[in-house]
C-alpha cells in the first residue's frame, strides 16, 4: 500500500472517532 | 453522468477524502440545503449513507432525498410538518458531520485513527455536537446573531445551529473568507471531474 497522505494514529478512548461512533 | 455520490467517490479510489475535499463537501452542502430551504423545498432528512451526498459536475452538493434510504422514509418535499422523518436543522447537520467524518476515515481499521488538522476536527466536533437553537432560528433567517470576533476581526462561531453557522466555520478556514463559495466549489467540481476521469480509465480497462 503506498504511502498515505495523511497520518494514522492508535485511536484514542477521548478522541473524535470514539465519540462519532457512539452516536 | 452529471453527478456521483460521495459513496461511489469513496469506493472508487478506494481511500479516504482530503480534507480541502471534506470542507469543501461540508460547505457546498450546507449552501445547497440554505438555498432549498429559503426556497421552502427543504425535506430535511438525516444523511444517512455517504451515498445520499452527490457532488455534482459543475461543483454543487445535494442531499439526495430517496438515495438508498428505504421507500418508507422517503416523501415528496411537500410532505406535512408531521411526517416522521422531517427533523431538525441540527440533526441533518450533525449527520452530515458524521458521514464526512466516516469518508475521512475510509478504509481505516477501527483501532486506528486519522490525524486531523485542528481546525477541521474542531469543525466536525462543532458539527456533531449541535446546539439547539431558542425557537427564533429557522432555516435561511438572517438573524443579526451577535457574534464573537477574534483579534483580527475574524468572525468566530463558537456553537454550530445553522447551516450558515458551518458555512461560516469552513469559510473561517481560508485566507480569504469572501472568496469560500468560489473555491469550494472549484474543490468539488474537481473532485467530480478527476473521479470521473479514474471511472472512464477504468471502465476502459475491463
Amino acid at each position: 500500500k503506498g504511502k498515505s497522505l495523511y497520518n494514522i494514529k492508535q485511536k484514542h478512548d477521548s478522541g473524535i472517532k470514539a465519540k462519532i461512533s457512539m452516536k | 453522468r452529471n453527478a456521483l455520490s460521495l459513496e461511489e467517490i469513496l469506493k472508487l479510489y478506494n481511500q479516504p477524502i482530503n480534507e480541502e475535499q471534506a470542507w469543501a463537501v461540508c460547505y457546498q452542502c450546507c449552501g445547497s440545503l440554505r438555498a432549498q430551504g429559503r426556497r421552502g423545498e427543504s425535506s430535511k432528512r438525516r444523511v444517512e449513507s455517504p451515498a445520499d451526498i452527490r457532488i455534482w459536475r459543475d461543483g454543487a452538493v445535494t442531499l439526495d432525498a430517496g438515495g438508498g434510504s428505504s421507500s418508507s422514509a422517503r416523501s415528496s418535499p411537500r410532505a406535512g410538518k408531521s411526517e416522521h422523518s422531517r427533523c431538525r436543522e441540527t440533526e441533518v447537520i450533525e449527520s452530515l458531520g458524521i458521514i464526512i467524518y466516516k469518508a475521512l476515515d475510509y478504509g481505516l481499521k477501527e483501532n486506528e485513527e486519522r490525524e486531523l488538522s485542528p481546525p477541521l476536527e474542531q469543525l466536525i466536533d462543532h458539527m456533531t455536537n449541535t446546539v439547539e437553537a431558542d425557537g427564533s432560528q429557522d432555516e435561511g433567517y438572517e438573524a443579526l446573531d451577535e457574534c464573537v470576533v477574534d483579534e483580527n476581526d475574524k468572525e468566530v462561531v463558537e456553537v454550530v445551529q445553522s447551516y450558515r453557522d458551518v458555512m461560516k466555520l469552513c469559510a473561517a478556514h481560508l485566507p480569504t473568507q469572501s472568496d469560500a463559495a468560489n473555491h469550494y466549489q472549484a474543490v468539488c467540481r474537481a473532485l467530480f471531474a478527476e473521479t470521473m476521469e479514474l471511472y472512464t480509465f477504468l471502465a476502459r480497462i475491463k
